[in-house]
């Protein structure tokens, strides 16, 4: 049972997942929402975790497990206002999820129940990772990084020294390189300037699929920076944190990648 | 030219 202020951060949350999974199960404890999945290739993995405190009012008495088809729960919330309260709720058996959408001013009420999937999902087990590099930059400024040099190349590498990270790609017309300072330039309460900010530990560089990187540029709404997490021969984790209406932390949305690596 | 690796072979099944 899970009040949700904005309907609209539910369905920006799934819209940013749902080309990238087709099923998946949200796994619900008294702590908040959970869910896991890789992408059919096996090449990407997304988590998200809603925390106890996104919702108005949360309580799960029992462990549940609910599977969900993306696409289908994407058009239940396409229904509703961003800005409807909605409510979630299970019944028993457990074998539908309902949805409860009202308008701001209380003058439009609508319901909607999603039938719910038995899925055996193949859980992985996430290592706690020491990353070598921790980036954190506009969520914009890394979404045209990544449409900019798709436009040229399939893969991008990233390159992240005490100094500067770097996004280069090679194509087929030629090369794109585009670099971010560390730090902050100019006025400090101007975020428009803010460059990136880079915790560092050992330099570090690895490629990826700009293919995936694109898709993962869709949580873009939810934040207004990404933090991109890199280690030697780690996937890179790209990290958007996700904030209730009273702009506390209340959970994240995180995407793993597996880089390219030689032949 | 590089291969795109995929996650299983740094994830393990939990």
């Amino acid at each position: 049972n899970a009040l949700i202020k904005q309907a609209g951060l539910l369905k920006k949350i799934i819209d940013a997942i749902k080309d990238l999974i087709d099923e998946a199960t949200l796994d619900c404890d008294n702590d908040g929402i959970y869910l896991q999945a890789m992408d059919s290739s096996h090449v990407s993995l997304v988590t998200f975790y809603l925390k106890k405190n996104l919702f108005e009012k949360y309580s799960c008495n029992r462990n549940l497990s609910l599977g969900i088809n993306m696409t289908s729960i994407a058009k239940i919330l396409k229904c509703g206002m961003s800005d409807d309260t909605l409510l979630l709720e299970t019944n028993n058996p457990i074998d539908i999820l309902s949805f409860k959408f009202e308008s701001r001013r209380g003058h439009k009420l609508s319901q909607f129940q999603l039938r719910l999937m038995n899925l055996e999902m193949e859980r992985l087990s996430i290592p706690d990772t020491e990353y070598s590099c921790i980036i954190e930059m506009m969520c914009s400024e890394f979404s045209k990084v990544c449409h900019d040099l798709a436009t040229i190349g399939d893969s991008m590498t990233i390159t992240c020294t005490k100094k500067n990270v770097t996004f280069d790609t090679t194509g087929d017309l030629g090369t794109g390189i585009v670099s971010l300072k560390q730090g902050v330039v100019g006025s400090e309460n101007d975020e428009n300037v803010y460059a990136a900010s880079i915790k560092i530990v050992k330099p570090v560089s690895l490629s990826f699929s700009l293919r995936y990187l694109i898709y993962f540029t869709k949580a873009s709404s939810l934040s207004n920076k990404v933090i991109l997490h890199m280690g030697e021969e780690v996937p890179l984790m790209v990290e958007y944190k996700i904030f209730n209406t009273y702009e506390e932390e209340a959970g994240y949305l995180r995407y793993f990648l597996a880089p390219k690596v030689n032949e | 030219p590089k291969h795109q690796s995929t996650l299983t072979s740094f994830f393990k099944k939990a």
